[in-house]
Parts: C-alpha cells; structure tokens; sequence
C-alpha cells in the first residue's frame, strides 16, 4: 500500500515536471525572438556596440583579438596536444558558409 | 576535416549558448593545469 | 518496485534537464537586459565615439595571458603557442556591468526595477529570483 502511494506521488510530481519543462521550452523560444526583435531593431542596431576602450577594461593586460561573424559560423577548438617540438598545440578553427569573418586585434599597447 | 566531437569542442555564432565557450575554456584550462 | 525504480530514473533525469533549461533561460534574460542598457547608455552619452574606436556586437574575444603568445592566422584558422580564453559578447557587456550584478545576485532594489522593465512580463518573476540567487524557488512556486 505504501509502494503504491508512493508511486502515485511520484507520476504526479512527474506529470508537474513535464509541464514546467513544456513551459520552460516556451519562455525560451519567446525570449530567443524578443532578444531577435530587439537587436533587429533599427534604432538600437545603431547604438549596440563597444568601444575597445571598454573591452580592454574587461580584460586588464590580455592580448584581445575580437572576432566577428556571420551567425551560423562554427568554432572548433580541438583538445590541445603535444606537437612534434615538445609544445602543446592550441588551435582555433572557423567556418563561415555566409559572409567573411573580421578579426581585429585590440592591444591596448 | 573528420574531427569527430571527442577530439574538440563547436561553438556556433548567434546558435550556442554562452555555456559552450565555458566549456572551451575549461578544456583549455584542465589541459594546462595537467 | 521496478516500475518505481524507472519512474525514479526518469525524474531525475527531467530535474536535471530542468535546471539546465532554467539555466539557459537566465542567461538569455541577462542578456536581453545588458543589451537595452547599452543601447540605453549609447543614447543618452553626450557624444558618440569615433568610428574608428567601436566595435558592433554580435563578437567574440580571444584572451591571452602572455603578450608574446604568437599567433598565426590563415583563412580558416588560429593557431597560438600558449593557453587562450574564449568570451562572448554578453559576457563582456556582464563585465561591463550592464546586467547590473543581477548574474551575481548582487542587483539594487533600483536596477532590480529597472530589470524587470527590460523583459517580458511573463519572466518578471526569474529575475525577482535571479536578483537574489534562489532561482531553484522559481520550479517549486511554479509547480
């Protein structure tokens, strides 16, 4: 009787956990499109941007390369391996199928 | 070419979540620290 | 026994989709919010900047430690000599302090204020929670 009871209470918690993910998969779809609409925006596309002063204050003393990118570029970072030489390998590897990709180094020096 | 999803971790432009560079990043530093 | 077992399995395998999801959801608010307050604070500034000096969102950041870390580019790649790090632009603008400590639930009654403006009504209730860092309430006041 006990096992039973607790099974109940247990579909029913589960059945409440569908609905809340269910809602969550909404809000998060709606959200997606609000942050589309607002970026797409034609007023506030003019003023979203950053000046390299304030990403150099962001990052104090790094070395920055900023990259920009049609959305859909894919980045890959492989795991980072010994090469022939003794010294690890660190790579970065993008793929555009829409547009160029920019790079701009921003050093504060 | 012919990476397969072990050998190295994606990030799609305006398609992953911030989560995905947190990830890079933490692969790049565990490899370090190791 | 069994069937409970297996009900059991699959709970804990929708709370953890659930709070991944939850997750994800709070990073997008953070992100809408720190984007209306950049555009709001580029509209009010008294002059723009150069256009020389400005880049436009959407971008990532490459971050290197070491100043001399060498770095040679083709056309698909980057191949570097020493550890990097990886940001996106959201989280440039969270450093910047345009989410207003809502990502480390350190927001003021003010900017909590101004928060809930920036987003639909409907969401109003992650960011009361996310000012104040107990967003696992928010499922349990839900369900």
């Amino acid at each position: 009787k006990e096992v039973i009871g607790r099974l109940r209470c247990l579909k029913a918690e589960i059945e409440d956990l569908e609905l809340k993910e269910r809602e969550l998969d909404q809000q998060k779809l709606w959200l997606q499109q609000s942050i589309k609409n607002v970026m797409d925006d034609s007023i506030n596309n003019r003023f979203s941007y950053v000046t390299y002063e304030d990403i150099c204050n962001c990052f104090n003393g790094d070395t920055l390369l900023a990259i920009q990118a049609p959305s859909g570029t894919q980045l890959e970072v492989p795991i980072p391996e010994m090469g022939q030489n003794g010294q690890k390998k660190y790579q970065i590897n993008l793929k555009s199928h829409s547009g160029p990709i920019h790079v701009l180094l921003i050093n504060k020096e | 070419a012919g990476l397969t999803p072990r050998s190295a971790l994606l990030y799609k432009f305006n398609g992953s979540p911030s989560k995905s560079l947190k990830d890079i990043n933490n692969m790049i530093r565990q490899g370090e620290q190791r | 026994a069994q069937k409970y077992q297996d009900l059991e399995v699959d709970r804990q395998r929708r709370l953890e989709r659930i709070k991944q999801k939850q997750s994800q959801l709070q990073e997008l608010i953070l992100q809408q919010i720190a984007f209306k307050n950049l555009v709001q604070a580029e509209q009010q500034a008294n002059w723009p900047p150069p256009s020389n000096s400005i880049i436009h969102l959407l971008f990532i950041v490459n971050t290197s430690k070491k100043t001399m870390t060498d770095c040679s580019i083709s056309n698909d790649k980057f191949d570097f000599d020493n550890t990097f790090e990886i940001h996106d632009d959201t989280e440039v603008l969270k450093q910047m302090g345009l989410a207003r400590g809502l990502e480390s639930g350190s927001c003021s009654a003010e900017h909590l204020k101004m928060a809930r403006s920036l987003i639909p009504k409907a969401l109003e209730p992650y960011v009361t929670e996310m000012s104040q860092r107990s967003i696992s309430s928010v499922f349990v006041t839900s369900s």
